[in-house]
């Protein structure tokens, strides 16, 4: 069966679409068949893999109802990875469809019958910094969610956020299902007491929520994207990369039924 | 005359916040009177000045036209430096304007008593990180906008959108006055070639746009929001707090007339 798994956290810069790209390249690698959708109007994710933010390309026309989303489907080059590209038209999507009904509904829609075809073992839906339309239809359309937060003071700070709104959706019929897949701690500096600081106090409210991998600050993983290539690809060898593989495994360890 | 000045970039965590509340309280320290407007959902602003989030205090009830602004502004105990708070609710007023008319003059025209009131040199407005109406408001409201980026790749790709959109406002008459105030540079690590490269593209595109003044990464900046007090109060002789002394300096400078 599909899964799908938001990637999602309204503070800006925790590390949501370094975790997809590298998350969902050491899934592909480990034989499972992904796709990444990039929900951002920035479109980070759809560079970060090297491709183009092409007019017409991304879910948005499928939002609006004028197009299947399958259509959108690209290959990365990477074995087992596919991507629905994100463009700039994304931005204004919000506004045109807060006007209708069940404008929460829509991204579940058009991903129905990419779910129904089996043809992916996992979707990750990368998601822009807000909690706004796009966001609630990536936490109605999700299995899972998936919280990236970096080490921080204001990112320890806007957990509850996200946190109280996944209660609010299952509780309100939304998405009676929704659950959280757990916390990844980002951009962890074991030389600062700060970092310390905030992974023990995320791992005292949420316990077993918070991956036991963490992923260290890791200059490479700022370089990757440049080349348009997964840190994961760019080298293999460094701290950065080895977490996400060691999360990958995590990860895949977490799916098996207790 | 009153300025007001938007603190905007649709990427997340590149330090708008840290430089609205930073570049505010320097200004402060300058003689200036100073307003900072929090219009984030998040809050961090709030927080950062280790203020409450309260219901209804925010500018969250004068957007939906049920309040006068000036009566939600605080004092934050920093000698000429006060604070229009965030709240939670923030985050739906963009649907519950989307369907009114004029729903992008909203924050100009509660600003107008303010601005009308000479009270402030300067309004500082802190963004979410996106490009909608929130922000679109603070754009429309706006003499110049203040553009934080990190140095960082994602950050460079996504420095164009602001700049076409600041365009566009400008050309389509919804804000023919908005100009850039200029480009700062946050997190600059001078060890790694990325940082000293974005820098140089930024400043090949952008040339005298960009400040000088080029705001370090610094553990304290991020120490400082625990405790609710800005960075150079925190700390007034690390590298971050002396950069935004002297980005202080050079955004008065710039002031002058020519
Ligand atoms: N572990 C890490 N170590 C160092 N830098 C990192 C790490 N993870 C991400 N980064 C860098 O930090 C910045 C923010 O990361 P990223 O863009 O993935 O966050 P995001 O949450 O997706 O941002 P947004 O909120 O804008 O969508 C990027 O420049 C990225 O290259
Ligand atoms: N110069 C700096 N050096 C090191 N860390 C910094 C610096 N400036 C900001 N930070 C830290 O980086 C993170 C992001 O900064 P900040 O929250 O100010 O960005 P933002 O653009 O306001 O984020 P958002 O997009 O969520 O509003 C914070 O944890 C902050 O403490
Ligand atoms: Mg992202
Ligand atoms: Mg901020």
């Amino acid at each position: 069966a599909t899964r799908v798994v938001a990637v999602a956290n309204q503070k800006g810069g925790v590390g949501k679409t370094t975790t997809a790209i590298n998350l969902a390249t050491c899934l592909a690698d480990q034989g499972q068949q992904v796709l990444l959708v990039d929900l951002d109007p920035q479109g980070n994710a759809t560079s970060g893999l090297g491709l183009d933010k092409e007019e017409g390309r991304s879910a948005y026309y499928a939002l609006l109802g004028q197009r299947r989303l399958d259509a959108s489907i690209l290959d990365t080059g990477i074995q087992g990875l596919s991507l629905i590209p994100a463009e700039p038209n994304l931005a204004g999507v919000e506004v045109e469809i807060a006007r209708s009904d069940r404008y929460l509904e829509r991204l579940t829609r058009i991903l129905a019958p990419v779910v129904a075809s089996g043809e992916f073992d996992i979707i990750l839906l990368d998601c822009p910094p807000s909690l706004g339309i796009l966001v609630m239809n990536a936490l109605a359309a999700a299995d899972t969610l998936l919280i990236p937060i970096q080490c921080e003071y204001y990112a320890l700070e806007g957990l509850s956020m996200i946190v109280q709104l996944v209660e609010r959706i299952r509780r309100n019929g939304t998405n009676p299902r929704l659950r959280i897949e757990g916390i990844v701690m980002t951009m962890y500096d074991s030389r600062t007491r700060l970092a310390r600081q905030v992974v023990d106090e995320v791992k005292k409210h949420f316990g077993d929520l918070v991956f036991e991998t963490l992923i260290p600050r890791s200059i490479r993983l700022t370089e990757a994207p440049g080349f348009g290539i997964p840190a994961v690809t760019y080298d293999n060898r460094c701290t950065g990369a080895l977490a996400y593989v060691q999360l990958a495994e995590e990860f895949l360890n977490r799916q098996r039924p207790a």
